[in-house]
């Protein structure tokens, strides 16, 4: 998949399920069961928005609880890459620390899931 | 496009993906270009074909044999008046110089439309998304609503009015005469590629309206250096005489063609850029400057000179536009054509928000809050009373007469089989 596309896509699913778990005033796996629940039957789209719950949600519950933005949390699970020599794309302000050092901080947090395993392998 | 091949490649969306490379029905068991399914570029682009299973009855045909028998055209008037033995379809509509409405155009022709409510959490239920599977299938855009060819209630909001609408209310003989060929990226330089969808058949149809609105995509593309990728004056003028010298030797004698001038998209940035994106409402955090900003960076805006912060780069493609528009124009006024007469449209979307300011409305509201790049459906509505009450008084022989014969067909044929 495309760095583009797959960066953009992820980072509108993961704002939403931010902010579904603030509105909700609930976890972020409740959200992104709440946001898999909202979506139709038809042409099986429930069911792929509970594989790629199943996919990232383990993830991106460890990193939606340290309070990242959805951006970072893109990069960190490598769906949005940086490109070498090119600034690193953003759609929310910059963090305090800095976006490259944010993102480092938030790939440790994730670095030895089974995804990230996986994707590695991959 | 690799992307989009591995996701055609799935079962799901191989029909899809089909019906979006080739703009003709997925469902048309007669081959004729028309559908009785909606989406999947069914009756939602085109009038419904009333009998998908014989190809030499759809919508927009001259009548045969007057319908004594059967509605060739799918207008919903057919049979004869007991009391005199003529055919309705004769007494009717015989000379009251019924046609079609046909738009070529690109994804604000289409009607695109991301519905907000899927970006808004705090409303967001399971009705929310009952619209995405359908939403899907007609590949983001509802024709259904739009500005040309829109015939149903509005569900997104806004209202439905639309050239189709008047022209039918004009002349009911024009029930279901309508074609929308347009696509998401749809330009002078593409055109070709779709325009051999459109369904007219010179000899056996009726006259046609045909508008010609790629109002942006010449000059929009996704590139940082946009400028030079832009389409040049000089081929603008060879990609439209193309395309109009197929409309010459496939249009029914007496047919229209109207080009419609590009849009000024600076509108986009000088309304938008300060303003809350639908994904940035609830914590203030996410203005359309941003938005833009972050697909540009990602190399995926789809106006990289319009949606830019750089107001050199907007006022450079709005020159281009502009140009490319003096195109449109110099064609008009030099150009005869056999079996159509050329006409030109300019500003639309200028005049809509004249009378959109005049109504005390913000210009923000015209826009498509997702994308931040499309109008939206009150822009639609609008610009279709604009451009209809300006050609019918500039131009009232575009339109036809007024059938004096409407009311009689309402109260014989009642809403004429629905769309």
């Amino acid at each position: 998949v495309s760095t583009r596309d797959s960066c953009i896509g992820c980072v509108l699913i993961v704002s939403l399920v931010e902010q579904l778990a603030q509105v909700h005033n609930s976890s972020a796996q409740k959200a992104m069961e709440f946001l898999c629940s909202y979506m139709p039957e038809q042409g099986g789209l429930q069911g792929i928005c509970s594989l790629i719950a199943e996919l990232f949600g383990p993830d991106l519950i460890k990193l939606l609880s340290q309070n990242l933005k959805a951006d970072v949390i893109c990069y960190a699970v490598k769906l949005c890459k940086a490109e070498p020599h090119k600034p690193v794309c953003h759609l929310y302000e910059k963090p305090m620390n800095g976006l490259k050092r944010t993102i480092k901080q938030a790939e440790k947090i994730v670095r030895t899931s089974n995804y990230m395993q996986n994707y590695k392998t991959f | 496009s690799g992307v989009l091949l591995k996701i055609c490649s799935l079962p799901l969306f191989r029909m899809i993906c089909q019906t979006i490379d080739s703009s003709v029905p997925a469902e048309d068991y007669d081959q004729d270009n028309f559908s009785a399914f909606p989406s999947l570029r069914g009756y939602h682009w085109r009038g419904r074909d009333c009998n998908d299973i014989n190809s030499s009855i759809y919508p927009g045909r001259s009548p045969k044999d007057w319908d004594a028998l059967q509605d060739s055209n799918c207008n919903g008037i057919w049979g004869f008046d007991p009391e005199d033995g003529l055919p309705y379809e004769k007494k009717f509509c015989e000379g009251t110089d019924s046609k079609g409405i046909i738009i070529l155009g690109d994804s604000a022709a289409a009607h695109f439309h991301i519905p907000p409510e899927w970006m808004t959490p705090l409303t967001m239920s399971k009705s929310s998304f009952s619209n995405m599977a359908l939403a899907i299938s007609n590949e983001f855009d509802w024709p259904q609503f739009s500005l040309y060819t829109g015939f149903q209630n509005s569900t997104i909001g806004g209202w439905t009015q639309s050239l189709y609408l008047r022209l039918r209310e004009w002349n009911r003989c024009n029930h279901r005469d309508y074609q929308n060929i347009a696509r998401n990226g749809g330009s002078s330089e593409n055109l070709q590629k779709y325009l051999k969808s459109m369904a007219r058949d010179q000899q056996l149809d009726k006259p046609a309206i045909v508008f010609y609105a790629m109002i942006g995509n010449d000059v929009c593309n996704n590139l940082p250096d946009t400028l030079k990728h832009m389409t040049t004056p000089k081929d603008m003028k060879i990609n439209v005489m193309k395309q109009l010298e197929y409309l010459d030797m496939n249009l029914p004698k007496g047919s229209h063609v109207i080009l419609m001038s590009l849009a000024d998209g600076r509108f986009l940035w000088n309304n938008l850029h300060d303003r809350y994106h639908p994904l940035g409402q609830l914590n203030k955090d996410i203005t359309y400057a941003q938005f833009y900003g972050f697909l540009s960076c990602l190399k995926s805006n789809p106006c990289e000179g319009w949606m830019n912060k750089n107001e050199t780069i907007r006022n450079l493609t709005t020159e281009r536009a502009e140009q490319l528009s003096s195109v449109l124009r110099e064609i008009t006024t030099s150009v005869k054509f056999s079996n159509f007469e050329l006409g030109y449209y300019e500003n639309l979307y200028q005049k809509v928000n004249a009378k959109w300011e005049r109504f005390g409305g913000n210009p923000w509201d015209l826009l498509e809050p997702v994308d931040g790049f499309h109008p939206n459906q009150v822009a639609s509505a609008i610009g279709a009373d604009l451009i209809w009450e300006e050609i019918l008084q500039k131009q009232p022989e575009i339109f036809g007469k007024q059938n004096p014969f409407n009311q009689e067909i309402i109260q014989q044929f009642g809403d004429q089989g629905g769309h």
